[in-house]
């Protein structure tokens, strides 16, 4: 690790953004909102703190710039260099923090090409407060861009930057033991979109379903995220696994078009061929272009040459790119490129050996594999493969909803009760393969 | 493996020079590396970056060398002049 050159001597550093992106979604309230939680970051666990001002004059001035904007380091177009920062200093560049304005910059966003730019900014201000590059595969501070680093209102720095940041600086005193309250912050912290800007941030009413004891009705890879979907409610993960929100989400405020009275949905898939969405509800399908409904939708699923009474299941095979279909025991083979359904359909669940016969949902993973969701487990099938693997069926909020072991024992999980699309309670004993009963000790 | 390109290798060149593991080219004699001085540099990028240190530009290095990055050198120019006295 590079000696440090250099660190601020005053405690209160301005910020401001000088200049914004000429061409980005993303608005320049959220712009500023990234920046003041990349740098409140570093000063919840240190004695410095940041107030942004209006004036010219900033500590740490902010600039989107391109190519070569005259301070030795340019930029390169998308991809390359994306940022860099000036360490503390008396320099009338000291502090400073570009970031290359032909980069697609992010937040919150799946889109593999873009750059998360609460990551980044979290980098280049450890640098504008005088930490250099790292080796530590865990630390912010790798010169390398890492990807999105999850949401910012719970980020929590790695352990490594805080030790090498309290070198600097000292712990700041709401970190110790000795925290007092800190009446200093009076102005209220920049609210951050939850998803598409105009998203209500109203918290879900109380009927929300708890994700560690449900079934589901839908789950789905969207854009390379996983989705799970449950009554009027869904739940976000990264392509990391990462859940987005403990918290649900509403389905009807974030899928625009659905009719407002849907109680639920039926399947959902990722149509392999110009990526839109397609929703399943009883004899309905709605195609979705991001989360837009499109024009003329919805339409009866015999569009698919499928029975009008509705799906249980949809997903896209990885091995074929085909759409299949399950209802019922039975499953139906669709060519999305071709629009229309194989021949020989539909066929006995039973093909897919060890997949229970009535689904809740399926999904491709990125993985490669297939996934089998059914009440409170999942079942996994490897690409090219139609058997289940050893070791299956597993705990779907254990290893998909952050739900940890005690929760899992909860009464409700442990009984395994589980209600039928028809809403009647049955019992249903979760089995191993060979029929033994299969029961989890947690204490 | 697979022959380098000099247009690969002057990339690399161009990169590690860039990000402090070479000292600049000097624009008017146009330095070159020597052989060593090239794998060693090769060797601490790889380090830094967690790669194999096989001091070649490979496959994982060029895939490194091109991951998008913070544009700072990881090496600051006098630890390079120091480490070639």
């Amino acid at each position: 690790t590079l000696t440090t050159p250099s660190k601020w001597s005053k405690r209160h550093l301005s910020w401001r953004v000088r200049t914004f992106p000429k061409e980005s979604h993303l608005g320049h309230d959220t712009i500023r909102a990234l920046m003041y939680y990349a740098l409140k970051v570093w000063s919840d666990i240190t004695p410095l703190n940041f107030h942004e001002v209006a004036g010219s004059e900033a500590d740490i001035q902010i600039d989107f710039s391109r190519a070569d904007h005259n301070d030795g380091y340019p930029f390169d177009g998308p991809g390359g260099t994306v940022a860099h920062a000036f360490f503390p200093g008396d320099h009338h560049t000291s502090g400073e923090t570009h970031f290359d304005d032909d980069e697609s910059w992010t937040f919150r966003s799946s889109d593999a090409h873009g750059m998360d730019l609460f990551a980044v900014a979290v980098h280049e201000f450890g640098h504008a407060i005088g930490l250099a590059h790292t080796s530590a595969i865990e630390s912010v501070m790798r010169p390398y861009y890492q990807g999105p680093v999850g949401d910012p209102l719970k980020y929590d720095l790695p352990y490594e930057d805080k030790v090498r940041v309290w070198q600097l600086y000292g712990v700041r005193d709401s970190v110790s033991h000795m925290a007092r309250p800190d009446m200093t912050r009076t102005a209220e912290p920049p609210v951050l979109p939850d998803l598409p800007e105009n998203r209500s941030t109203l918290p879900p009413a109380r009927d929300a379903p708890d994700r560690c004891n449900t079934d589901f009705d839908a789950v789905a890879q969207i854009r390379g995220e996983a989705f799970f979907f449950k009554g009027k409610y869904f739940w976000r993960l990264t392509r990391e696994k990462h859940l987005v929100s403990l918290r649900p989400a509403q389905i009807l405020r974030f899928w625009r078009g659905l009719p407002i009275n849907l109680d639920s949905v039926d399947a959902v898939y990722e149509r392999p061929v110009d990526h839109k969405i397609v929703f399943f509800k009883g004899g309905k399908y709605w195609v979705f272009k991001d989360n837009n409904v499109e024009e003329g939708y919805p339409r009866p699923i015999s569009d698919f040459g499928l029975p009008l009474d509705g799906v249980d299941a949809a997903f896209v095979w990885t091995h074929n790119d085909k759409t299949y279909f399950f209802k019922d025991g039975l499953y139906w083979r669709y060519d999305d490129h071709e629009r229309r359904m194989d021949t020989g359909y539909p066929k006995d669940v039973v093909l897919w050996k060890g997949v229970p016969a009535l689904l809740d949902d399926a999904m491709r993973w990125l993985d490669g594999a297939s996934y089998f969701f059914k009440g409170t487990e999942y079942w996994r099938v490897k690409d090219n493969e139609i058997e289940v693997e050893a070791g299956y069926p597993r705990s779907i909020g254990r290893d998909w909803l952050v739900c940890t072991e005690m929760q899992s024992d909860s009464p409700a999980t442990h009984t395994n009760e589980t209600r039928s699309r028809q809403g009647q309670k049955q019992h249903q004993e979760s089995r191993s393969e060979n029929g033994y009963e299969v029961c989890s000790c947690t204490s | 493996a697979p022959s380098l390109t000099a247009e690969q290798i002057n990339m690399g060149v161009d990169w590690l020079s860039k990000f402090g593991y070479l000292p600049p080219p000097d624009p008017v004699t146009g330095q070159l590396q020597t052989k060593e001085a090239l794998t060693k540099a090769i060797k601490a990028m790889q380090r830094f970056g967690g790669v194999e240190e096989s001091g070649e530009l490979d496959e994982a290095t060029l895939v490194l060398m091109k991951t998008p990055r913070c544009s700072l050198p990881d090496v600051n120019e006098s630890e390079t002049a120091r480490r070639k006295r």
